[in-house]
């Protein structure tokens, strides 16, 4: 079964990753 | 609100382990195709029993993915694990792969949320399952550790209720730019969750999908879990990440495109949740046993457990004369049999009473160190030795108190020895006597009663010495004198008495020497 690296479309995220949260 | 928590306790639900339940099945694995809103969305459920030997958390790729920042396919993870059952597991950053969370596997610490609170899902060394949130410190507690530990995002389900709004509060809702956690729990999308049943068995869901077209949200997969009897559950990495292995085989439909984008590819991701058969705990049976279908056999008679870690020498317990090992009790110095009851004979001692006493004259022998304790009256490593004069007792500790220093009996300290019948208590009589304290004594006595009587005695002596001297020199100078007379021819003559006849004493002598004079 030839299965090759996804291409990692489907994101679900909980948090946006552009920006590391800050701690309250 | 996305504060670290370092310290203290934090809000979270333990379940007790329960031993196997009857009906509770090793593995079911269930395949559901339901409708959600009018939405067919495919699946699976997974239970097992005894999740302290059943499940485990797996880095990605194997031990060390996570601190390497490896991704790895759920299938390429479970490789080398003996998974039967499969699914992806934490978050972790994309661009990165850093593992997020707190993640243990197998008791190892892998990596550490720095007390972030996101929904746990663990099982402790005694087998509790916890479901909620944890501080730092309770992550990384020593007493009864976490053996397998993995976070996620969104606590679904609270002892047996839903619990997506509460965790909404406690889980950084006010860093949504775009309300991204809210449409995080509201979107459809392939999902995947973990928790537990009230039968304490393991519980692993999946939902195949792809995010805003087909799938569930978080709702409904928190109500499915529900109708399942599940009382505690939180929600794991979903979308292109939503993995479903079985047997080691892909059994999912990932929303990943490959490079072709005709077809879907399982997505590179970081840990695994694992279901595999039961293994021991721990799996070599603490080098005491072998594990036989996930059960531990104990070699020897005396391991016993789960883990064959326990030693048992039976209800006596070595009698609380020795210490269960694994060759059975070993008993302490002066005690013997199998469970160390029998205690030495009066003859031996030391350990299993190999050792001869040495003690005599009835001295009894400690059973463990061989010591002799002494009747009274002797002394001695082996008790031979009478006791010396003055002393008296067991062992001759004590001194005689008698008057005058006076030796005592050596048995019982009496000073009346009569009492004492022996030989040498005969002649310690003797000896007694003549003991200078005693002595001195009996010569002051002496003194006064025969001061007269020794002067009397001197000069009686005296004077026998002196007549004898006088008489022996008489005699000396009176032979003498004759011997000279008859030599010159001089007579003495003598005048008669009348004596009737008789000659007088004297004359008779005169008369012997005349004639012993003559006869020279």
């Amino acid at each position: 079964f030839s299965r090759g690296a996804s291409l990692d479309d489907d994101l679900l995220l909980p948090y946006p990753s552009l920006r590391a949260r800050s701690a309250r | 609100d996305c504060a670290r928590v370092r310290v203290g306790g934090r809000e979270h639900e333990s379940w007790q382990p329960s031993p196997a339940t009857p009906g509770a099945r090793g593995l079911s694995v269930r395949t559901f195709v339901s409708h959600f809103a009018g939405r067919a969305v495919t699946g699976h459920l997974t239970r097992a029993a005894e999740p302290l030997r059943s499940f485990s958390v797996l880095e990605p790729g194997g031990p060390g993915g996570c601190a390497s920042r490896r991704r790895a396919t759920v299938e390429e993870t479970v490789r080398e694990a003996g998974c039967s059952v499969a699914q992806n597991g934490g978050f972790f950053r994309m661009d990165t792969g850093e593992c997020l969370g707190n993640v243990v596997s197998a008791g190892r610490r892998v990596s550490s949320a720095g007390g972030l609170q996101n929904a746990q899902f663990g099982i402790r060394r005694d087998g509790t399952l916890v479901t909620g949130y944890l501080s730092e410190e309770e992550v990384l507690s020593t007493e009864n550790p976490f053996v397998e530990l993995l976070s996620g995002v969104v606590w679904l389900i609270r002892n047996g209720s839903i619990y997506i709004n509460e965790s909404q509060a406690a889980e950084c809702e006010e860093t949504q730019e775009t309300g991204s956690f809210s449409k995080f729990v509201n979107v459809i999308s392939a999902r995947t969750a973990v928790g537990h049943d009230r039968k304490g068995q393991l519980v692993l869901f999946h939902a195949d999908g792809q995010t805003e077209q087909r799938g569930i949200n978080l709702w409904e997969m928190a109500e499915f879990l529900l109708k399942q009897d599940v009382v505690n559950a939180i929600n794991l990495d979903g979308g292109g990440s939503a993995t479903f292995v079985l047997n080691g085989t892909l059994a999912s439909y990932p929303s990943d495109h490959c490079q072709d984008n005709m077809w879907r590819c399982p997505r590179s991701v970081s840990t695994v949740v694992c279901v595999h058969k039961p293994r021991c705990q721990p799996p070599d049976c603490s080098g005491h046993g072998t594990c036989v279908e996930g059960r531990c056999q104990c070699t020897g008679h005396f391991w016993w457990g789960a883990a064959c870690d326990k030693l048992d020498c039976g209800p006596s317990n070595c009698s609380q004369h020795g210490l269960c090992t694994e060759t059975g009790c070993r008993c302490e110095a002066g005690w013997t049999g199998s469970n160390c009851s029998e205690a030495c004979s009066n003859g031996s001692f030391g350990e299993d009473c190999a050792r001869k006493c040495q003690c005599q004259n009835g001295a009894t022998c400690d059973p463990a160190q061989g010591t002799c304790t002494c009747p009274p009256g002797f002394t001695g490593d082996s008790c031979v030795q009478e006791c010396p004069l003055g002393w008296y007792g067991p062992g001759c500790q004590k001194p005689c108190e008698c008057e005058h220093q006076c030796p005592c009996n050596p048995q019982t300290g009496n000073c009346n020895l009569t009492q004492t019948p022996t030989l040498n208590s005969i002649l310690s009589q003797v000896k007694q006597c003549l003991q200078p304290s005693e002595v001195t004594l009996q010569t002051r006595e002496f003194s006064l009663l025969t001061g007269t009587a020794w002067l009397a005695l001197t000069l009686v002596l005296v004077f026998l010495l002196l007549t004898s001297m006088g008489v022996n020199v008489s005699l000396l100078l009176g032979a003498r004198a004759e011997r000279s007379r008859h030599l010159d021819g001089s007579y003495v003559y003598h005048p008669l008495q009348e004596m009737n006849g008789e000659l007088s004493a004297t004359e008779k002598e005169q008369q012997g020497d005349a004639c012993s004079s003559f006869k020279d």
